[in-house]
This record gives structure tokens, sequence and C-alpha cells, in this order.
């Protein structure tokens, strides 16, 4: 990781870049990728997000974004959502979202790189990067390649993600990337008949495992219906999380 | 996929392989290969599990294994479950299960591969390789280099699941690999004190997604806080499920 970052476009003026990433699939790192987002811009930040699953990408989607990037002589201009967070993404080149990208490691990682250098993002307070689980490709180019502040883990109350996501900490550590903090998501469901408390996927473990691996503990995320809903209709902008607001602060 | 498709270990037999994928992470296709191999196991087939995920493995966890796998001569020989379940995972290569494999497009394929070529599985009926999530190198190693009868495909309610998962069908038919079948997992939730039925992740759509994609509807699992506390224990050979027992015959 000492390996110099590659330049931004420059037309592009990024003040702060994060990446979210978990190692695990599944546990949510792309809505919470997109809650972030959405704090952000409801605060007044001027926010991007990279979708750096190349060959799962679902930002478009939860933003619910159907149109498609253009490509120009200086450079690739990002979709731009109802609040006005740009977003790049692999989907956006595709002529339908369901085509699948059958790419191995090279043409993934040279994907990632151009995201950032060829992409004209603008003036940007954040650039939040929606990694894929794993520890390939993808990441390991954010890491080698971009100015990192830091990196948000996202996890679930599994002990199965919660393995894999230790595996994401220590990649970051190996990669002198900062850990900014850990989100569980997913912690627990409520029954809307009588309110009981389901814990579908076991205790949380998010405290202990911060804990465990010396990073800080932003918070729990509980199982919402109403969010997958919006994901599903691109209208994640009218969820409101009271947790993702704290963070944000 | 005209590539010629590599041999087996001299010292393997393998009759039918089959790989379990859905494009998606987190939807559930470590379970349900594991439930799939413990059906096999319980009706007295011999049967390997391949655990193509290679930064990020939870079969050997899942199934409660912490040996590691021993490199000879002849060949690595894989680890044995209390059913007699074959296991190849590179979590059994490594010091520690929470170490990550941070490793490029490249290696993640030579080690699927070998996975195949040098691992001595012996005399197998059924072979199952769990796919990691994506389209992107391990993916592509199994359909090119393996010999498979076909794939299974795991989803989950979600429309975000459904487009990826339809990535990766049509990957299959580029990749001229046959699909066996759909799996709908974590389809509802049961209050355990009220009995309402909690769609969390929104209404099935398994079947209309079979129907759409022209492949066999293989049935629903429910989301069962029992069966993630069995994966999370490795004691996922005590649990029984009716679908599965039926999809195997
Ligand atoms: N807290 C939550 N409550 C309900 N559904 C959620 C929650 N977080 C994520 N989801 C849903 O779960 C699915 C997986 O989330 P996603 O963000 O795609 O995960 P990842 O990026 O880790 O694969 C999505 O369909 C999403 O809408
Ligand atoms: N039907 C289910 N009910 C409850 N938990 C489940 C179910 N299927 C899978 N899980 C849990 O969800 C997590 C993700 O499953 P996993 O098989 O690892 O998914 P994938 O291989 O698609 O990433 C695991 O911790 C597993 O125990
Ligand atoms: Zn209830």
């Amino acid at each position: 990781s000492e390996l110099p970052k590659e330049k931004q476009n420059e037309l592009s003026k990024i003040a702060h870049v994060m990446a979210v990433m978990s190692g695990k699939g599944g546990v949510g790192k792309s809505s919470v990728t997109a809650l972030l987002a959405v704090a952000f811009a409801k605060k007044g930040y001027k926010v991007g997000v990279l979708d750096a699953d190349i060959t799962g990408p679902s930002i478009p989607k939860i933003f619910g974004i159907h149109s498609h990037a253009e490509n120009f002589e200086f450079g690739i201009l990002p979709a731009k959502t109802q609040l006005g967070i740009e977003v790049m993404s692999l989907n956006l080149l595709l002529a339908h979202e369901d085509d699948p990208v059958v790419w191995r490691g090279p043409l993934i990682a040279g994907a990632v790189k151009q995201f950032w250098t060829d992409v004209v993002w603008g003036d940007l307070d954040y650039l939040l990067v929606d990694l894929p689980p794993g520890t390939g490709d993808a990441p390991l180019t954010v890491m080698q390649s971009l100015p990192l502040d830091g990196l948000i883990i996202v996890s679930s109350p599994q002990e199965l993600a919660t393995m894999v996501v230790k595996k994401a900490i220590k990649m970051a550590s190996i990669m002198k990337t900062p850990v900014l903090g850990l989100i569980e998501n997913m912690s627990y469901a409520v029954c809307p008949r009588c309110g009981e408390i389901l814990r579908i996927f076991g205790p949380s473990k998010g405290e202990e495992v911060a804990r465990a691996m010396e990073i800080p503990f932003l918070g729990t995320l509980p199982i919402d219906a109403r969010l997958a809903e919006l994901c599903d209709k691109g209208q994640i902008e009218t969820y409101s999380s009271p947790l993702v607001k704290d963070i944000i602060n």
C-alpha cells in the first residue's frame, strides 16, 4: 500500500473519501452507504457515491436511477439523485440493469480506478465508496489507489458475518487504512402485531467485535421491512434513520 | 466456455458436480449448499463441498470444522464432517479462520482450479461447489474448468437480490451451464409469540423470477432463527429441512 495514490480527475475536487466495507455479502453495506449519503446530503453537504461492486452493483437501483452515465472527451458524468447526490456505477453503463458483467480481476480493478480518475465528480465534500463482498481486487484497488480518510465497517449479528468482517478489518490494518467505526445492521426485528423483539440472526455482537478489534462502535440498525421496500422501489432518500443522523454528527 | 475442462485428481472419482450460485451476497447460498450436502449424505450418498468463496469462506464454520487440510505429495486431503461429508476451503489452509486472504483474480482462479485438480476427493456421488457473490473470477473459473451438471440458484424476496440473481442466470446461459432450478430463501419469518407471518424482505418473487427466466422453481425456505443459530455453532448437520429433502428426491 506504499504505491502512490491515483490522481482524481482534474475537474473533480473531492475533500473526503470514505469506503464502506463488510467482507460479507448481504449485511446491508449498499443500504448503509446510501443512508449515509442521504444524511450528508440532507445536512447540506455535496456528496457522491462510487459503486465499486462492479459485478453486483445495487446503488443505482436503491436511488431509483435508471438513466445512463454519459461518456465525454473530458470524462464520464455521473448520474444525479433527487437530493443531488452524484452516483457512478457500472450498471449506469449497461443496456439493462440485470445484464451480467462477467469480468476477471484486472478488468474489475481497471473499472474501479477509472471511476476515480475518469469520472467528473465536480466539487464534493464527501465521496462514499460502496465495496463488494470479499477482500479481492476491488477493495485492494480502492485501498491502494484512492486517498481514503477511512473505512466504515458494516456487520450483522451472525457469527458467520462476524468472522468475515474481522477479515475485512485485518485487511484494513495490513493496508494501513484507518477504520472509522463499525455499524451493526439487521440487529433485530419487531413484530408489527404484538411488538415482540425477534433476534432472528442471534444476539447483537457488534459492540463486542468493535472492542475486540479496537475500533469505535457506531451503533445498531434494526431490521425494518420499510427500508427493504424503499430500497426495492428506489426511494431510499425518503427513509430517515436516527442512528445514521447521529453518526454523521 | 469452449475451453477443455480440467481433469480431476487421478485419486478422485466424482460422478456429479453441481454449483450453488446467487450473484448477490447474504441470501443464504452457503447455508443452502450445506443443507443440500447434508440431505444427500443422510440419503446415503457420498458427498463433498468445495468452498469456492476464496476470500469469504464460510463452509468450514457452518460444519464446525476447525482442523487443517493436509498437503501431501499426491494431493491435498479434505476435512471430513461428522456425517462424512468431505470439505475443502481456503479457511482450512489458514492459521486463523478470521485471517484475510487479500488476493487478486489470478490467485483466486488458481486456488479454485487447485481445489478441483489437487484435492483428493476420493469416490463421490456429488460434489457441491459454493460460489462467492458476483460474476467474476471464481464463478467464471468454475463454469469454464469444471464439468458442471448444472447450477442451483439461490435468491431472496428483495428486488435488489432478484436483479443480481438474474445477472447470474444470464451468465450461466452465456457460459452454456444448465440451471437446475431456483430456491428462494428467507422468504418470511414467523413471530414466535403470536404466529404473525412477517414478510420482512417483501412478498415472495421466486416463482415469478423462475418463470421469467424459464428455469424450474424448487420452492421457498423461511427465515428460521434456529438455522442461523446452528450455522453459527457449526451444527448445520442437525438441522432438517423438509423442502431440501424434497429437492434431493
Ligand atoms: N436494516 C434493514 N432492514 C431491512 N432490510 C434491509 C436492511 N438493511 C438492508 N436491507 C435489505 O437487505 C438487502 C441486502 O442489502 P444490501 O445493502 O444490498 O447488502 P450488501 O450491500 O451488504 O450486499 C437489500 O435488499 C436491502 O434492502
Ligand atoms: N433461512 C434462513 N433463516 C435464518 N438465517 C439464515 C437463513 N439462511 C441463511 N441464514 C443466515 O444468514 C447468514 C448468511 O447466509 P450465508 O449462507 O452465509 O449466505 P451467502 O452464502 O449467500 O452469503 C448466515 O449467517 C446464515 O446462518
Ligand atoms: Zn407477534
